[in-house]
């Protein structure tokens, strides 16, 4: 039964590694990044620097938004775009030593969270899928 | 601390009814749809009929995928794409009277779970921001 120990567990056993996560860069378009969406099919990815540094995250909801004009979609804007205009940067990001217990609180409002070292680099993804289950497996034991 | 009773727990006092439910309809374009979805927010949304019933899921990758042509993406051609040609339909469905149990098996692989009656009319939402809530909640206690 998930008790308060488990909620000490450290969550870098249960990281997806950057290697692993689909993302785009600082200077790429919007329209790269809608690709990249559609082609990996993930809803959001992060958005990385050129020292692969987490810089934010990017979702098609914010490249559509960014092309909504008066009377038509703007198509023909995506190009011109670069995803660092309108990816989400006001978002709580985790440690590689955090526990389950701070994940647990954040993936409540998140999909998934961004894992950073101490000086910002992207270690990978926390996802709400590993955190249930888990929380399967500890109700199961 | 999540006990096996806690898995016996009825949904229904947890599912987001359906009146809160964004959502598009049969017949609606591609592009009805991905306005729907950008001015919601949310990256996936239920597919009903005009009697409400549940038809299947749409989110911005399926329709971005439809219109991907050889040279570039043809946006011209989202007024003619109707949801019920590109929304997802194989999708697990629960009821009404089902258990945490059930939800918990598939909200490991799914955002949020489509609940409807015996005649498959939609009654409302399961997500994993409520599942993962309860679960804390659980540990705590
Ligand atoms: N290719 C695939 N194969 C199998 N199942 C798939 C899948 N794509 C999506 N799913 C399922 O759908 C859920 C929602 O995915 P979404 O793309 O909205 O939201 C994803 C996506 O935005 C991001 N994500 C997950 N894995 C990623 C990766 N390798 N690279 C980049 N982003 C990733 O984390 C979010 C939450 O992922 P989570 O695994 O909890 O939850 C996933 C997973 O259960
Ligand atoms: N307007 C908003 N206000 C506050 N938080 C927000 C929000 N929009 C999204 N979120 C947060 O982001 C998570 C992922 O939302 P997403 O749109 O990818 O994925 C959503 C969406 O596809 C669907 N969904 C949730 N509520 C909905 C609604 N009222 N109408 C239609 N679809 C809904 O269920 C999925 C999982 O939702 P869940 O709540 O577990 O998880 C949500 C929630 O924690």
């Amino acid at each position: 039964l998930p008790s308060r120990d488990f909620l000490e567990t450290r969550i870098e056993d249960y990281i997806i590694s950057s290697e692993k996560v689909a993302h785009v860069q600082l200077g790429n378009s919007a329209e790269h990044a809608l690709l990249v969406l559609t082609k990996t099919g993930y809803s959001a990815v992060p958005v990385l620097d050129l020292k692969y540094r987490f810089c934010g995250l990017i979702n098609a909801q914010r490249i559509t938004e960014s092309i909504l004009g008066m009377n038509h979609i703007e198509y023909e804007r995506l190009p011109e775009i670069r995803v660092e205009d309108i990816m989400q940067t006001d978002l709580p990001l985790i440690k590689i030593n955090d526990r389950f217990q701070r994940a647990l609180d954040l993936l409540i409002n998140q999909n998934f969270l961004c894992v950073v070292d101490d000086d910002g680099m992207f270690m990978g993804i926390l996802t709400r899928r590993v955190i249930l289950k888990q929380l399967k497996k500890q109700i199961y034991q």
